[in-house]
């Protein structure tokens, strides 16, 4: 018999001061969640999905709600799942607007004979299981619209001063 | 990103991983996140991993698949994971971490990025932390 053990993770970045607190938090809750599905008999799957789905519904963390915006403002999320004792793994890629997407990488896996689907193909098939998109907004913190409009008048701001030959892009400006 | 890899009492092993990129990307980039053996694999002869950080590097990498290699040869899962991140840094200039469980219960976490949420529980017991 092995002791079993959960592991969780919130992200590896510069997470600042104000967000600590709620990210420790946050990954407790769902190590701790994850323990419980699994002393109460659930399998390895069933709570590697439990606890990553704990996480995505935390706005704290990049992942399901609270994911960060892309250029266009649009929410685009990637997931993947993987069972160890049968080697099946599914996920997607860009899916939009999908409150748990590690739900739909386990249907990807458990229901199709293929490893990933991505983009609108991925939201078809979730839509197939009753996993429809829901408005973006609900997933979109006031942190993501902050980081993205800062992001876009540092960009906007560094390349003005070199628009005439266009370096900025070409020196990879940091 | 989030992610989480468990190992239950017959050590079966799986891994999650989550992410919604990041801030500003092309519409249509996609991560490492969903890519077998770069943003997680799992594979009951060895343990389970979910990795986290600079997606490009980490794909170039192939990073879960890296630990979990590093971790069939014998090594404790923290080793694995640090020779990991030490191969991605040195060849690809990336950053980022991971957590891994193996198939007989050693458990591990590392990151070369400044901080990383993690969580386990082990024995009934929670552990933690940021640094």
């Amino acid at each position: 018999m092995v002791e079993p053990v959960v592991i969780v993770h919130g992200g590896a970045w510069a997470v600042p001061e104000r967000l600590w607190s709620d990210s420790v938090d946050g990954v407790k809750t769902a190590a701790l969640h994850g323990y419980e599905i699994l002393r109460k008999g659930g399998s390895a799957v069933d709570v590697a999905e439990a606890a990553v789905i704990s996480l995505e519904d935390n706005p704290v963390f990049d992942a399901g709600t609270g994911s960060v915006l892309t250029f266009d403002e649009q929410v685009e999320m990637d997931a993947i799942i993987m069972n160890g004792t049968t080697m099946e793994a599914g996920a997607v890629a860009a899916i939009r607007n999908i409150p748990n997407p590690v739900k739909v990488a386990r249907l990807v896996m458990e229901k199709t004979p293929h490893v990933m689907l991505a983009g609108e193909g991925a939201n078809k098939f979730a839509a197939q299981y009753g996993i429809n998109e829901v408005d973006k907004d609900l997933l979109i913190t006031p942190y993501a619209k902050e980081e993205l409009a800062e992001y876009k008048k540092y960009t906007n701001a560094v390349y003005c001063l070199f628009n005439k030959t266009d370096n900025a892009k070409q020196m990879g400006h940091d | 990103t989030v992610g989480c890899a468990v190992v239950d009492q017959k050590g079966q092993t799986a891994c999650a991983t989550s992410t919604g990129g990041i801030t500003a990307k092309m519409p249509g980039r996609v991560g490492d996140s969903p890519i077998i053996g770069a943003g997680g694999y799992a594979d009951d002869e060895v343990g389970a991993v979910s990795t986290t950080g600079c997606g490009e590097a980490i794909m170039k990498a192939c990073l879960a698949r890296h630990v979990a290699t590093v971790m069939g040869t014998g090594q404790d899962a923290v080793s694995a994971i640090k020779n990991g991140l030490n191969h991605m840094e040195s060849r690809i200039n990336g950053f980022g971490g991971a957590i891994a469980v193996s198939c007989k219960g050693d458990v591990g976490m590392h990151f070369s990025t400044p901080r990383m949420p993690w969580a386990y529980v082990r024995l009934g017991k929670l552990h933690y932390g940021i640094h």
